[in-house]
């Protein structure tokens, strides 16, 4: 009598969530923008047996965005999963595997990711600060006003915007605008970056500093603008991860930083 | 003879309803949600 086929694989199986594991690093390790994303459900698994030892996996993932930056040397174990109120970004994933002797290696992946909607958050939390277009005039006049608050009391290298991660405005009680955004050590310190901003040029690949910056905009009723930047420190990026992510912010006041 | 009456427990057995207190196992997919549902 035939051997019965293996039951098949359950979402929750330690085999899927190794695959999912690799899967999710895959990912992590071939993006380009954003933050990095954490495992959030194992929506479903096919195994396609190819022969001896030999399969072909396909699984579907749903991912949660962390509050670790893709440029981030922070393992994913330690990165946390933005809240709900944190206004969530959920990722779906569709990736393909094969197995061959007890190892994953991934084929293709394909992924989307959006954000919560503002009605369930909204409902949840009235006023919780919701996600904003990275392309917002008020965004952009904060990222702009945030760098140059920086680098004008820095006494380190010169920081260049690299790509702006998210934004969020809340509108009550006070109006307050808070970014978050990529950066990089260029080879000026602040003091030669005021002399002649535009020979301030990022280090090369080897010499590579990268950091992320928060920062909030009070406008009413009082302007108040509080910035925080960290350095992850010299870091080998692997060569396909651009260092120039996304089309460059233009500043609004004539003269500053342009990226 | 021995085939029919096969048939027949089997069949009296499918109709056997599950002991009380019996839970189906859960179905395999999806899978737990580690953090929460958006």
């Amino acid at each position: 009598v035939p051997a019965a086929p293996p039951a098949p694989l359950g979402c929750d199986d330690s085999e899927s969530e190794a695959a999912a594991e690799v899967g999710v690093s895959y990912i992590n390790g071939h993006s380009h923008h954003g933050y990095k994303f954490a495992l959030n459900r194992i929506k479903n698994i096919r195994v396609l047996p190819q022969g001896l030892n030999n399969d072909i996996i396909f699984l579907e993932l749903d991912l949660l965005e962390t509050t670790c930056h893709i440029l981030s040397p922070t393992p994913l174990a330690n990165c946390t999963v933005r809240s709900f109120t944190d206004h969530a970004v959920e990722g779906d994933c569709d990736i393909k595997l094969q197995k061959v002797d007890g190892q994953f290696f991934v084929l293709a992946s394909k992924c989307h990711s959006h954000a919560d909607s503002s009605e369930d958050i909204i409902q949840l939390c009235p006023d919780c600060p919701l996600l904003a277009t990275l392309n917002n005039t008020e965004v952009l006049a904060t990222v702009t006003a945030a760098l140059n608050d920086h680098n004008s009391k820095t006494a380190d290298a010169y920081l260049r915007l690299l790509e702006i991660g998210r934004a969020r405005i809340q509108y009550h009680p006070v109006h307050v605008v808070s970014v978050e955004f990529a950066v990089a050590a260029t080879n000026c310190s602040a003091a030669e970056a005021k002399a002649d901003v535009e020979a301030c040029q990022l280090l090369p690949s080897d010499q590579s500093n990268f950091g992320f910056c928060t920062a909030s905009m009070v406008t009413k009723p009082l302007q108040d603008l509080k910035v925080d930047c960290q350095l992850y420190g010299h870091q080998v990026l692997t060569p396909d991860v651009p260092f120039l992510s996304r089309p460059g912010v233009t500043y609004s006041q004539p003269g500053q930083d342009t990226a | 003879s021995v085939a029919k009456s096969a048939v027949a427990q089997v069949a009296q057995h499918d109709k056997v309803p599950h002991p009380v207190g019996f839970v189906p196992p859960p179905p395999p997919c999806p899978g737990k949600v580690r953090h929460f549902k958006i």
